[in-house]
């Protein structure tokens, strides 16, 4: 089960967009998709239709406490062969929870490999920061994805992120977490800002960097409002094209790695 | 001197922006006013054309030395009665620094009123977490304003973040400061979605909301790009004109408060 992080610590440039409507996409191509939901603030519940605060189990209790089996915090969602992990604010108190407990790095890892055979990717969505559930994502992971808003601040803050990725791997064992691209977000085709913080990021980082990009659209905005997936939501969107497009170009890095 | 926190612990929801451009409004109306950047990643140094990295000196120094005078640290902007207390990427570490330090939460506060008779209005941008930085502008702060992205998920979270500010202020004394406002942002004048999330702000909050909201423009993404506010970037744009009325808008609730 390759495992994905979405991950960056800076709010609001698209992790949750993305991990919800790849792992749909990724879901709709045949695979059978776990999408887990790594931030308290529960948006990736949300944008499937939960209500975080009705939950009677979720990613808190298999992370907190090993006698849950993570199969029984798993719910559906509306699309074929996409489940998920749900998230809400308990979450938030686990990493106090955690804290003199040995190995609190590894407790997601554990609990995912108690249903890898059930899936063949399992997507997980980071929360905007650095701290211990963030660990567990990457020290969880095969692999990494970072989006990246295209804005004038992009650049710095990203090589800082992609250091911290590089320590952690050193510090923490094992941990095989790769870097599978940078994914830009929110681009506007129009503006010639956008056009120079592209260049500039595929100049500095080259190959690194998708070459799908995601435009600005007001659907894969509206989306989680309804409660699906931009490809259930507005399936003849760019948004949609957009995400599909990226699920392929994903799976031929997964190849090629 | 009123002393207004910019902040919201969710990323990119506009602070920098507001913080920038309502200094440079205030001052051009004819205050003077000292705009402190405590954000480790410098967005409002970069936004008025400084290089974090070449500082001499940051507010970082005046946090940690006492005997470091904040008048050291300020450096004037190009706009006239504006100056700045700029940062960079040692603040990141001020945190761990003062953490055994008595009186920790008041630092700012006192380097502060070193200056506060140069200056009729003080800004303070934070950047997006709620941790010792954020708590010592609040301490020092008499009011705060609260951007808010206008979309799907911006309700949920602002509760929480008004809560937290009523905690602090019964757990730290003397800590007098007021909400003057939420600040609408990134606000899309033709999306259904965008009108929806701005009632039901208005509904749930009533006069807590600014009547002046900021639209989603690009000459305010660019501004930064140029080193200058939007109003001398683009002083006929709707940029300059939302954040100049959004400065009269703010006098007045100063007055009235
Ligand atoms: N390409 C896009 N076009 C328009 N809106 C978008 C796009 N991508 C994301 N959004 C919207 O922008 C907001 C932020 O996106 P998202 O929630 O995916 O970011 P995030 O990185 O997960 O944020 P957080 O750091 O809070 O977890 C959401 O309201 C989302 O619907
Ligand atoms: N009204 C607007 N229209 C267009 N772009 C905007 C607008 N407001 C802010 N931006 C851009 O959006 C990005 C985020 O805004 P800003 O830096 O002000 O947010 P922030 O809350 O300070 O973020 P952080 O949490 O990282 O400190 C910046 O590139 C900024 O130039
Ligand atoms: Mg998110
Ligand atoms: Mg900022």
């Amino acid at each position: 089960m390759r495992t994905i992080t979405i991950g960056n610590q800076k709010g609001g440039c698209g992790k949750t967009t993305t991990a919800i409507n790849m792992s749909a996409s990724l879901a709709t191509l045949g695979y059978r998709v776990l999408l887990v939901d790594l931030d308290p603030q529960g948006h990736a519940t949300l944008g499937f239709g939960y209500q975080p605060n009705d939950l009677k189990r979720s990613v808190y209790d298999a992370l907190t406490n090993p006698r849950i089996p993570l199969s029984s915090v798993v719910i559906e969602t509306s699309t074929d062969r996409l489940d998920l992990v749900p998230s809400n604010i308990l979450l938030g108190g686990a990493e106090l929870e955690l804290h003199d407990v040995l190995g609190k790095e590894l407790v997601l890892g554990e609990q995912l490999r108690t249903v890898e055979n059930n899936y063949d990717l399992c997507i997980i969505d980071c929360g905007p920061s650095l701290g211990l559930l963030m660990l567990n994502s990457l020290v969880a992971s095969t692999d990494v994805i970072v989006p990246v808003q295209v804005h004038f601040y992009a650049l710095e803050g990203l090589k800082r992120l992609l250091e911290t990725i590089r320590i952690l791997k050193e510090r923490f064992h094992p941990c095989w977490v790769e870097a599978l691209g940078l994914l830009l977000t929110f681009v506007d085709g129009r503006t010639t800002l956008s056009k120079q913080v592209q260049r500039g990021m595929r100049d500095f980082f080259g190959d690194l960097v998708f070459d799908t990009v995601i435009h600005r659209t007001v659907t894969l905005a509206e989306a989680p409002s309804a409660g699906e997936s931009i490809l259930k939501y507005a399936p003849d969107s760019r948004g949609a094209a957009e995400y599909n497009t990226l699920a392929q170009e994903t799976l031929e890095r997964l190849r090629r790695s």
